[in-house]
């Protein structure tokens, strides 16, 4: 409204009559968190976890929090400090069930090319539920794509001796933050038991107690506050 | 700052907020319910340029009493953000995962002149 100064750059939208000027700003809120995101588009309709598994989690997550344990999931790099304009994210990934056999089962956990692109992995860790009655030796692998052969590489192997049912945490950090450099940035996790101990996780998928990971990141590139 | 009125034409903040429903976002954005997209507008005419808000104080007259001498090369001010938040998101991203991130700097607080 009214002559504007010259060195002012308005967004232009003022000058518009209220019906079009309602549908400017609303294209300019969705571009402005599209980009804000790091995504093209919106996300297609998602399939959301069970509740049970995700109010599971959740309770999990805080209770870990609480416990302060950070040596299962021990930072690799401290959060910037606040102010700096580094934008934090973390994500919260529920596994999908993969190939198994009477000793073994595979599960992946899938993160976006749009934030592993441009964060790095300041904490990861991975939270599986042992639905074994009593005592169970189980070797957990992560196994990462190889960019060199088909098959996959085990980036590290970790042997169990569950005691009861019940949670455990295992920091699958660095595992992580290297799938984040890669094309599809998928994790696998490979458990494996004695012949004739049957599988230790809980039957199906929308058990309460299915495995997910948790993983911090952070931005690569500052926040860039763009005054007009 | 101040918040634009019906009829205002000094620098304001005018407020605006976007309901995710009403664009179709709530089955991905799961909180918050909408965000509040405000953004500046209004006259900076010489007598406020260089006001952020109502911040007025004594560097602010010191400021006036240059401008005033020098009201023949005074430079255009504008209408801008002084304070500024973040806005917290959380949401499924393309392969269902919960994500949440705060956006630095997406929800305009108060407006002033340069």
């Amino acid at each position: 409204a009214g002559a504007r100064p010259a060195g002012c750059s308005p967004c232009g939208v003022a000058a518009l009559a209220p019906g079009p000027r309602r549908d400017a700003l609303l294209a300019l809120a969705k571009q402005s968190i599209l980009a804000k995101l790091r995504l093209a588009a919106r996300p297609s309709v998602p399939q959301p976890p069970s509740r049970g598994a995700l109010l599971s989690a959740l309770r999990r997550m805080r209770a870990q929090r609480s416990d302060g344990a950070a040596g299962a999931g021990g930072m690799l790099r401290e959060p910037a400090r606040p102010g700096m304009g580094l934008q934090e994210y973390e994500m919260l990934s529920f596994a999908e069930a993969g190939s198994s056999t009477s000793r073994s089962v595979h599960l992946h956990f899938r993160f976006s090319q749009e934030v592993a692109g441009s964060t790095e992995i300041l904490q990861a860790t991975l939270y599986l539920f042992w639905a074994a009655p009593g005592p169970q030796p189980i070797t957990v692998r992560l196994l990462q794509p190889d960019v060199a052969k088909p098959n996959v590489t085990v980036a590290s192997e970790t042997r169990l001796e569950v005691q009861r049912s019940g949670w455990t945490t295992l920091d699958v950090g660095a595992a992580v933050r290297s799938l984040f450099g890669q094309e599809t940035p998928r994790l696998t996790v490979e458990l494996e038991v004695p012949e004739g101990w049957g599988s230790p996780l809980p039957s199906d998928h929308s058990d309460s107690h299915w495995p997910f990971v948790v993983a911090q990141a952070q931005a690569t590139t500052p926040h860039r506050v763009h005054r007009r | 700052g101040v918040d634009c009125g019906a009829d205002s034409r000094m620098c304001c903040r005018q407020e605006f907020f976007v309901d995710f429903k009403e664009i179709g976002w709530e089955d991905w954005i799961i909180q918050p319910e909408g965000y509040h997209m405000n953004f500046c507008a209004g006259l900076c005419p010489l007598h406020v340029a260089g006001i952020p808000g109502l911040a007025a104080s004594f560097h602010t007259a010191v400021l006036n009493r240059i401008k005033a001498a020098s009201a023949a090369a005074a430079v255009d001010s504008c209408c801008v953000p002084t304070q500024r938040r973040p806005l917290s998101l959380l949401y499924y991203d393309r392969d269902s995962n919960i994500v949440k991130t705060d956006i630095p700097d997406m929800i305009v607080d108060s407006c002033g002149c340069t």
